[in-house]
């Protein structure tokens, strides 16, 4: 049951187990390597000295024992270091939110919570259409209002010339005139009828 | 395996901000 | 106990290893494994010792410095060290991603979309202000062209109304 220290991943930029395992191989790579050149030195001191009766084996078993022994300490130091490292610097407490996840604390929105937010949306987008439609009809019977009236007004005007026509030639009002003419009109057949039986 | 988590955790910080630059792009667009 | 900045400790713990790793390749444990070299070049085994030991010291600290560098470590401690002293107050365990991203998404996007619903619900109620001013103008518009309409139906039963006068006045004349 590894801990993927994902979290910690993600602000880091790396995972600290690799971090630490890197230094691991580092560090022993350094004690092996500088361990062998401490024995190349003293088998190169060695040849210097014929007569020393030390074999380079007796140097290879002294190099073997010391390094198991530095192995061993540092196997258990590093195991230390790793988990207090691991523990208390490389990892993020379990009640800390990183900055960039804040949205996570101030919108925690359940699947359906999202869903319903996402229907209301919607309808408000429905609704905007709606009245965006009603706007457009509103827009279309302005329109054809302008011309309607224009045709009215048109043909009002139209009476209006008629009328004025009937001013320009003296006749202020139609009715009048008609009921005058036809008035007088009647008077002259009666008078005809009149002078007719007269002169009968 | 390392690499699955330094991958994932990478896309977790950036792809929320680059897929809410889409979003708001989708938003915006909506609107218009 | 307020806790030391990771910085810190993390020199610390380094550095508390490192004494300790290289107290524990102690002269008397190298002399002891090297016996016969030492009795036959002690200063030399002594020298040896000491050189292995700060090359060791070295190696390992130049190491670190290298992945302090590498990981940007020195700024993200210092930063990781203030968000943990910003959370201090909070008990409760924080947010974790789910491994679901879509679910882990979806906060994200909610801000933006009670960004959108805002502006949606005051664009709707200005579009039906907007509306509500228009059908008032379609209404009068209605009620004026239901005037002129009157208007020239009066005008048009004025004229019929001369029509007849003016059939009465040709039959008159007629006779």
């Amino acid at each position: 049951s590894i801990n993927p220290m994902s979290y910690e991943t993600q602000f880091f930029g790396f995972t600290p187990q690799t971090c630490l395992l890197r230094v691991y191989n580092a560090f022993q790579d350094y004690l092996f390597d500088i361990m062998l050149i401490a024995e190349q030195v003293i088998l190169r001191k060695l040849e210097g000295l014929p007569d020393s009766n030390i074999s380079s084996s007796q140097i290879r078993e002294g190099t073997e024992s010391f390094l198991i022994f530095m192995k061993e300490r540092f196997e258990q130091l590093f195991g230390k270091m790793e988990s207090i490292l691991l523990n208390f610097v490389l990892s993020i407490p379990e009640n800390v939110l990183l900055p960039a996840d804040k949205v996570h604390e101030q919108y925690s929105y359940s699947k359906e919570e999202f869903q319903q937010l996402e229907r209301e949306v919607k309808q408000l987008q429905m609704n905007c259409s709606a009245e965006a439609a009603a706007r457009q009809e509103l827009l279309v019977e302005l329109d054809e209002q302008k011309a309607t009236e224009a045709e009215l007004q048109k043909t009002l005007r139209w009476f209006d010339s008629l009328e004025n026509a009937g001013k320009e030639n003296g006749i202020a009002d139609f009715t009048e005139s008609l009921a005058f003419l036809t008035r007088s009109a009647s008077e002259v057949s009666s008078k005809l009828k009149e002078i007719e039986e007269k002169s009968k | 395996f390392d690499e699955n988590i330094v991958e994932t955790t990478t896309k977790r910080k950036q792809y929320p901000r680059k897929i809410a630059a889409h979003f708001i792009k989708i938003l915006k667009t909506e609107r218009e | 106990v307020e806790a030391a900045p990771r910085l810190l400790m993390f020199d610390k713990i380094v550095k508390t290893f490192l004494e300790k790793l290289l107290a524990s390749g102690s002269f008397q444990r190298f002399a002891h494994c090297y016996q016969s070299f030492y009795n036959l070049q002690p200063e030399v085994t002594a020298s040896v010792h000491e050189k292995f030991l700060s090359l060791l010291q070295t190696s390992i600290q130049d190491e670190i410095d290298q992945v302090k560098e590498e990981g940007n470590l020195e700024v993200l401690f210092t930063i990781l060290d203030r968000i943990v002293e910003e959370s201090k107050d909070k008990k409760e365990p924080a947010w974790r991603p789910s491994g679901i991203p879509e679910e882990d998404l979806r906060s994200w996007l909610v801000p933006y979309i009670l960004n959108q619903k805002q502006y949606l619900r005051k664009h709707h109620r200005e579009m039906q202000e907007e509306n509500a001013k228009l059908m008032r103008s379609v209404l009068a518009g209605r009620e004026k062209i239901m005037e002129l309409q009157q208007q020239i139906q009066l005008r048009s039963q004025a004229w019929q109304a001369i029509q007849k006068d003016k059939q009465q006045l040709i039959l008159a004349l007629g006779n």
